[in-house]
């Protein structure tokens, strides 16, 4: 799990039994004391494997929006929220989104990609099993080549006992982070980052591919969020040169996030 | 699928603050002057813990138990 803390954004992402949603009261509560007032607010996540065992409020989508809105202030008036299918309903992308009337202020080049991997191949798997001492986390950064990912980020990393490993990746006002659950029959692996579109176009396709080849997953779903749409295209053009094939598409527009793009993919072979 | 394991799929949450866009300190700092004490206590609320951090001139960033 990772938490940002930006000057007007903070961003918490939690796996698990968590409950993420509880920290939204406290969270504008003390941003208050700050004199910083809630102007939007994003929630988004996958379909979880193991839904009976998520304790409220996560018992359910419709629930978690429910909950969300009862902890929202009135100025938040421009909501929404929408469960973006796929082909198969084990990979839906959850998405609410808020904001208030004079808006959030993302930042118009700005872009979040999301990727959630599934069934990530044995032998990569194995290697996020702690076998070292004090510099395991290190030792895994390098030898998996997530350090490569982003060379020029500043890593810090963890590695759990027995198994597990999460990192976030610092690069001047950028984060990335992923997050890592080896163990066979609920193997998963996420990565995150933020780009703009005014980068070069072929660095989000080669971030995708190293994030990737790093887990080898059979399955893969990638969202975006971008005021700008050709960010999506892009991921398709990472994708299919590791073997995946795209197997559904699903576009939705939140005026106030901007337009959410979400594919899944599967190996066409293993 | 594993009858029951460890639930991999995150929540993410994100929430947006404006303040007096005078106020150096908010554009500077804002919500990075909240203390460790705090964001520890919104995170027992959630069920998680620090366990690393890290930060440069722009923002931090916490690895979290779970």
């Amino acid at each position: 799990s990772s938490l940002f803390v930006y000057p007007t954004k903070i961003i918490i992402k939690t796996c698990g039994t968590t409950q993420l949603l509880k920290s939204i009261r406290p969270l504008i509560h003390l941003a208050k004391n700050l004199g910083l007032t809630i102007c939007g607010c994003r929630y988004t996540r996958g379909t979880f494997i193991f839904p009976k065992s998520q304790p409220f409020p996560h018992i359910n989508f419709k629930q978690e929006v429910i909950y969300i809105e009862e902890n929202l202030p009135n100025n938040l008036c421009f909501r929404k929220a929408s469960v973006m299918p796929s082909k198969n309903p084990s990979y839906s992308w959850h998405v609410f989104s808020s904001a208030s009337d004079n808006g959030v202020h993302f930042s118009d080049g700005e872009f979040t990609v999301e990727v959630c991997m599934t069934e990530l191949d044995q032998v990569l798997a194995r290697k996020f099993f702690k076998t070292g001492g004090d510099s395991a986390a290190k030792e895994m950064t390098d030898l998996t080549g997530i350090g490569n990912i982003n060379p020029r980020a500043l890593i810090c990393d963890f590695v759990f006992d027995p198994c597990g490993y999460s990192m976030n990746g610092v690069d001047g006002d950028r984060y990335s982070t992923i997050h890592v659950t080896p163990e066979d029959g609920f193997s998963y692996a996420s990565f995150e980052y933020v780009g703009s579109v005014y980068d070069d176009q072929d660095d989000i396709v080669e971030t995708l591919k190293k994030a990737v080849q790093v887990f080898k997953p059979a399955t893969v779903s990638v969202s975006t969020t971008s005021h700008r749409r050709e960010v999506w295209t892009r991921v398709a053009h990472a994708m299919e040169p590791l073997g995946l094939k795209c197997r559904s598409f699903a576009m939705d527009e939140f005026s106030t996030a901007g337009t959410v793009v979400f594919q899944t993919f599967t190996a066409a072979r293993r | 699928m594993a009858v029951s394991g460890f639930e991999g799929f995150e929540k993410r949450l994100e929430l947006h603050f404006f303040g007096d866009d005078n106020d150096p300190t908010v554009t500077t700092m804002g919500l990075r002057l909240l203390d460790f004490e705090s964001l520890e206590n919104v995170l027992r609320v959630v069920q998680c813990t620090v366990v690393s951090a890290v930060g440069n001139h722009f923002f931090d960033a916490y690895v979290l138990s779970e």
